[in-house]
């Protein structure tokens, strides 16, 4: 353990290069990445896992920063968010977890994999349902967020309208097939699960260039 | 019909405009 943690410090100090220990061509392999795009992907990883802890891991710190510009405050959505990222459930995010992530949100992933995500991070309390009180929550979170105001009255008017849509068992919660077949309807829900960033990476982060071990 | 109306507001349409579901906030630091 000591010996692997320790080549892992040894190849960061001695050249920014890509870890050798990450198997760059698996990664590409098993998403819609190329290893060049995999490359520049690393190098956003190490930009975001160093800006707080400077350890490779991105901790949610590190994260709420890269997403809100702030290190502190609590959301439920940061919460949902790092715990999809977070696989191994270890409180970091390492970067085969990032890749693995980011690869749902790439312009050509499966929209079956952009439903379940979002599936999975609307279920807050991960029962398997969207359930209405998780849904009052998170529209109460936005709200607070934005600084926005909504009568009682209006908010359950929204709340009712969108089960009346979705839940159409009418059990009071939205199962997977129900929400399938709601964003199915409604695509813009799933806007926020594509990152049209991803289809170029490799001019995003050019630096890739430096280290890179392949020419794509 | 069975596209997406802008008259059309939803829980999930307020949900989203969340800035912590917009992960472009990786690409625009």
């Amino acid at each position: 353990f000591f010996s692997t943690v320790g080549q892992c410090f040894d190849c960061r100090q001695n050249s920014p290069r890509t870890c050798q220990y990450v198997d760059l061509a698996r990664l590409a392999h098993d998403s819609p990445f190329s290893v060049n795009e995999v490359e520049a992907l690393y190098e956003l990883f190490k930009k975001l896992s160093c800006s707080i802890i400077d350890d490779m891991l991105i901790h949610k710190e590190e994260l709420r920063l890269a997403l809100f510009q702030a290190p502190y405050g609590e959301n439920i959505f940061l919460d949902r968010v790092f715990d999809l990222f977070d696989e191994k459930k270890n409180g970091v995010i390492e970067f085969e977890e990032f890749i693995h992530a980011l690869s749902v949100f790439h312009p050509n992933a499966p929209i079956e994999e952009k439903i379940d995500f979002a599936f999975r991070l609307y279920d807050l309390r991960q029962t398997g349902f969207i359930e209405r009180e998780e849904v009052q929550q998170m529209v109460a979170t936005i709200l607070m967020e934005s600084d926005m105001t909504l009568s009682d009255e209006l908010l359950n008017l929204i709340i009712d309208k969108t089960f009346a849509d979705a839940d159409s068992d009418k059990d009071g919660k939205i199962s997977k097939a129900e929400w399938k077949a709601y964003v199915l309807k409604h695509p813009s829900l799933l806007k926020n699960m594509t990152l049209p960033y991803l289809k170029d990476v490799t001019t995003a982060f050019p630096s890739f260039i430096f280290n890179t071990e392949v020419e794509d | 019909k069975g596209s997406d109306s802008p008259t059309i507001i939803n829980a999930f349409q307020l949900i989203g405009m969340s800035s912590f579901l917009d992960l472009s906030g990786f690409f625009e630091q």
